[in-house]
């Protein structure tokens, strides 16, 4: 089977970081 | 069950916001608008808020870890193969992934900043504005607007603070010195024609003051007349045209002046300084006036006399600006020295608190004296 | 700089004050989170599980199955992998914004209440 559809699992979850916004980012 | 896909190729351009219960009541108002704003231009690349004709919202950017697919559910043409392995109920509908997102945006209510930064001083000088706006980059209060990362009605509110005038479509700050001749000239006007100050009209008054002016050299057009109504005034509930003059903030406004004006080399006994003070302003002008009023303009160098202090004189760091408080004036009065101190309370701390953590904190009597730890 | 945000597609879900109570919305969007990254191919493979609709190429990766009364949820991924997981009601509604570098358009399409979250790690299929 060479189609991987596979989930790699993470033992934790981070979402600490905050950062401001600039005009660019929102359209990348 | 849901079969589930993802498109080969992801769309990018989906982002996920958050929503306060203040955000949700915008967005169900349907009169009311919502934009992304960044101050100065596309290039600058400031910091974007989010604003109603309101409020500002800082977006915050919160990365996470997670996978998180958007789908859009879609009608299969296809016969999907009955997946029995499982022993569930066969798929009964299709989603498909669109977008994967790797953060939030939060949403953070703040106050908006007014961008003046390209606004040019106006002094009254009949050269203003240049032909076609030449060299002037915000060349309409939409531009204004536009590159200010701020609600509306926070823009006009700080507008008119800061004398700000439009003359020929063009934006512009009133300098000082026309900001108090104009004044000046406005107040006298207005004695002269008995108009009422609780009910100062924008027509009424330009007429007063033009009343007997050379048209050709004037520089007190509707629009900086218009200026010193909104910086000196209050508009008047429910009437678009009518503003009540705020006595006090003219009375300090002369103040100031006189302050800069008497003392500056040296300092002054107060009983001094109120008789110059009243002497700025115009004959019988109905200004009640106390030393208390100019808090955070002077200091006291010597038991009651009074100097000039300008706040943009003093560190910007808090402990070097208590520093240079104290070689000053080696004790103060609470209510003297906060105005000078209370802008860099940056956590917005009680008063008391934050003057504790950088000085002592004694009574004497009623009075709450401050001096260096 | 700044721009308008259109509310046109939310208009009339915005009205009738309808709201996502389940694994998707009004609009037909559902929000799927899995802690760990998934890997799918990102190119056409001739094979039972690539289709196209309407111009756009799919893969199908997995079957989600939702117990509504309870709010659990299973997901199977790829031929071996099962997960279990919840729908999760949202501490913060979440806008979906689309912004639309070739037109010049910002544009909110949706409101999320929900998603669904997968956090355990992943079961082989028994």
């Amino acid at each position: 089977d060479e189609i991987r559809i596979w989930v790699r699992y993470k033992e934790g979850f981070s979402d600490a970081v905050r950062k401001n916004v600039s005009w660019s980012s929102l359209w990348s | 069950s849901l079969n589930l896909h993802e498109r080969l190729s992801i769309d990018r351009s989906f982002r996920l916001l958050h929503l306060t219960p203040e955000l949700l009541e915008v967005l169900k108002d349907p009169n009311s608008k919502l934009q992304f704003k960044a101050a100065g231009n596309d290039e600058d690349d400031g910091d974007v808020v989010l604003c109603s004709r309101e409020k500002t919202w800082l977006l915050r950017q919160k990365n996470h870890s997670n996978t998180t697919m958007l789908m859009h559910e879609f009608t299969s043409e296809q016969e999907t193969p009955l997946e029995t392995t499982f022993g569930l109920p066969s798929p009964m509908s299709d989603f498909a992934g669109f977008a994967r997102t790797t953060f939030e945006y939060e949403t953070k209510e703040v106050s908006g900043i007014l961008n003046v930064e390209s606004i040019p001083i106006h002094n009254g000088s009949s050269d203003f504005p240049p032909a076609d706006g030449r060299d002037l980059p915000v060349k309409s209060m939409d531009d204004l607007l536009a590159s200010s990362a701020c609600s509306e009605k926070e823009c006009l509110l700080q507008w008119g603070q800061l004398g700000g005038c439009v003359i020929k479509g063009y934006p512009c700050i009133l300098s000082s010195d026309f900001l108090t001749k104009a004044l000046h000239v406005t107040l006298m006007s207005a004695m002269a024609e008995s108009l009422n100050f609780s009910r100062l009209r924008l027509g009424e008054t330009f007429d007063a003051v033009n009343k007997d002016i050379d048209q050709e050299s004037n520089p007190y057009t509707i629009d900086v007349i218009k200026t010193i109504l909104e910086k000196y005034g209050e508009k008047v509930k429910d009437d678009d045209d009518c503003w009540q003059l705020n006595q006090k903030k003219v009375a300090v406004w002369y103040g100031i002046r006189a302050l800069k004006k008497y003392a500056s080399q040296s300092s002054i006994p107060p009983a001094e300084f109120l008789i110059k003070w009243k002497s700025t302003f115009p004959p019988y002008a109905p200004f009640d006036i106390e030393i208390e009023m100019l808090r955070g303009w002077f200091f006291r160098p010597t038991g009651s006399s009074l100097q000039y202090l300008p706040k943009n004189t003093l560190p910007s760091d808090i402990k070097e600006r208590f520093m240079m408080l104290f070689k000053l004036q080696s004790q103060w009065d609470m209510d003297d020295i906060v105005p000078f101190v209370e802008e860099l309370n940056s956590k917005g701390l009680k008063i008391d608190v934050f003057l504790m953590k950088y000085a002592r904190k004694r009574r004497v009597g009623k009075k709450v004296i401050i001096s260096s730890r | 700089p700044s721009i308008n945000v259109s509310k046109r597609q939310l208009q009339t879900l915005l009205q009738s004050d309808q709201h996502q109570t389940s694994v998707s919305t009004p609009l037909g969007n559902m929000m799927l989170e899995i802690q760990g990254d998934l890997e799918l191919p990102r190119q056409w493979s001739e094979d039972q599980r690539f289709t196209t609709i309407d111009k756009e190429q799919l893969v199908r990766w997995g079957l989600l199955h939702i117990d509504p009364s309870r709010n659990n949820a299973i997901l199977f991924v790829g031929r071996k992998q099962r997960l279990l997981g919840s729908l999760v009601k949202l501490d913060t509604p979440l806008g979906l914004i689309k912004f639309n570098q070739q037109d010049g358009i910002v544009e909110m399409q949706d409101i999320f209440y929900y998603k669904v979250l997968f956090k355990s790690r992943p079961l082989p299929i028994m």
